[in-house]
């Protein structure tokens, strides 16, 4: 890849394409000395939970899946949007009954430790959601297909369960949207996604080994007991959001809720995923997160502007004020209010008339056919946030690749400026 | 809302500090 101006990026077209062996980047490797994990997508060749060609989703349906989280994300805005307005409208009755959060195709996935003597797990890890589970023996009423052994906790000697009258179990209605029960005193966990994947099971506390170093007793999980969905074979989830039962949140003495990550360039590259302070880099500018109020648990950010290609796109600030954002690892393609993504689109086509178009890709409407050349210009895309933040989209971040005869512009928008 | 997505993260250094309420992004994060 090379830069032209700042306001190119040319590009290898076959570097778009998915490739079968796994490079490791280099600052990914051998972290477990600064409490980082190894992040890697879940259908590429760097995971174990790599399956095999047929199993593997096609592009549209991840976009398929893609777009039920968008729609569960802004049904939980609208449900508890409505909520806090104390009115129930048929429209609200409509939504999804228990969209507590949420599950994408396009997941990246780490591996922590869990229980004594500690078993590695896959999880898929989520900044959109609270709570960590994964799938427990015995599965009493039914499990899916996961790469690791499930989790015994009759194996380990640091488990135990969560009582009913505790603080924690009453604070998972916040985290999961769903209030517990109670089963021999037992409390009783369960949240639904999006796409009707959930996991039930006893909430419970259990050793958590993130890295040699980073080892916390009593973390508080899901043990799941009846899941289905489409968890693609990682054994649950690691909870990112800012619920107070979320990971950061449950380890703020040591880490002092700050974490970051790096996702790879391509599935089959590794990134990382860090707990702590240590070792951020010199080249990151900070914004100012914010807080949806009809969804604190995601983290908010102000998006003041876009520009393409060097040139600022005209669009109001209060297009976006008046939506607000988030920033989501679980959600695969940016979703933009209609007058945005409008004239980004706009732009974007304007400054790439010179190569044929392709065919839509579900959400994704400005495709190109690149079959015939072996390399393509196109525009750089920042993004601009509160104070003075520009953030460059990486190459691949702009384009998404079903091939090279359909390389897509990788935006798409919300149904309504409003939203 | 908007939804800033994973696609648009790749290689960005993305710091989340909820301590302080700020949220950094460094580019080439992962080299």
């Amino acid at each position: 890849e090379s830069h032209q101006y700042q306001y190119t990026h040319t590009i290898h077209v076959a570097s778009l394409l998915p490739s079968s062996a796994c490079t490791s980047d280099a600052a990914a490797q051998a972290w477990d000395k600064d409490s980082s994990l190894s992040v890697v997508h879940k259908h590429g060749p760097c995971s174990q939970l790599h399956q095999e060609k047929a199993s593997i989703p096609t592009h549209a349906q991840i976009l398929l899946q893609d777009e039920v989280r968008v729609k569960s994300i802004h049904s939980k805005l609208a449900k508890n949007l409505d909520l806090n307005n104390a009115k129930q409208t048929d429209a609200a009755a409509q939504l999804p009954a228990k969209d507590g959060s949420l599950i994408g195709s396009g997941n990246y996935i780490v591996t922590v430790g869990l229980g004594t003597p500690k078993k590695d797990l896959s999880l898929i890890f989520d900044t959109g959601s609270d709570i960590t589970w994964t799938q427990c023996q015995p599965c009493v009423r039914r499990c899916y297909k996961q790469k690791d052994p499930i989790f015994s906790p009759a194996l380990s000697s640091t488990y135990s369960n969560v009582s009913c009258s505790s603080t924690a179990c009453s604070s998972l209605n916040s985290a999961t949207g769903n209030s517990p029960s109670c089963s021999s005193a037992a409390c009783v966990y369960g949240i639904q996604y999006g796409d009707s994947s959930f996991s039930v099971g006893f909430f419970a506390k259990e050793k958590l080994t993130l890295t040699s170093r980073d080892v916390f007793n009593n973390f508080l999980f899901g043990c799941g007991q009846n899941n289905q969905g489409l968890f693609g074979g990682a054994a649950g989830l690691l909870g990112l959001g800012r619920n107070k039962l979320s990971l950061p949140s449950q380890t703020a003495v040591k880490y002092k809720k700050i974490f970051s990550y790096c996702l790879p360039s391509s599935r089959s590259s590794t990134g990382f995923l860090r707990f702590g302070n240590g070792r951020v880099s010199k080249s990151v500018n900070f914004t100012t997160l914010s807080t949806i109020p009809q969804g604190e648990s995601f983290y908010g950010i102000n998006i003041i502007g876009i520009s393409v290609g060097g040139k600022k796109l005209s669009i109001s600030a209060s297009v976006f004020a008046g939506s607000g954002a988030i920033i989501d690892s679980g959600t695969v393609i940016t979703r933009l209010p209609p007058t945005a993504y409008s004239a980004l689109r706009s732009e974007f086509r304007g400054q790439m008339k010179q190569y044929p178009m392709a065919q839509p890709l579900s959400i994704l409407d400005t495709c190109y056919d690149f079959s015939k050349y072996s390399t393509v210009t196109i525009p750089t895309i920042s993004f601009l946030f509160s104070r003075g933040v520009e953030v460059p989209i990486n190459a691949r971040g702009i384009l998404y690749a079903n091939g090279k005869t359909q390389v897509c512009l990788a935006f798409a928008e919300n149904s309504d400026d409003s939203i | 809302v908007a939804i800033f997505g994973n696609t648009q993260q790749k290689t960005l250094e993305v710091v989340y500090d909820g301590a302080t309420g700020r949220i950094g992004f460094g580019t080439a994060g992962c080299t």
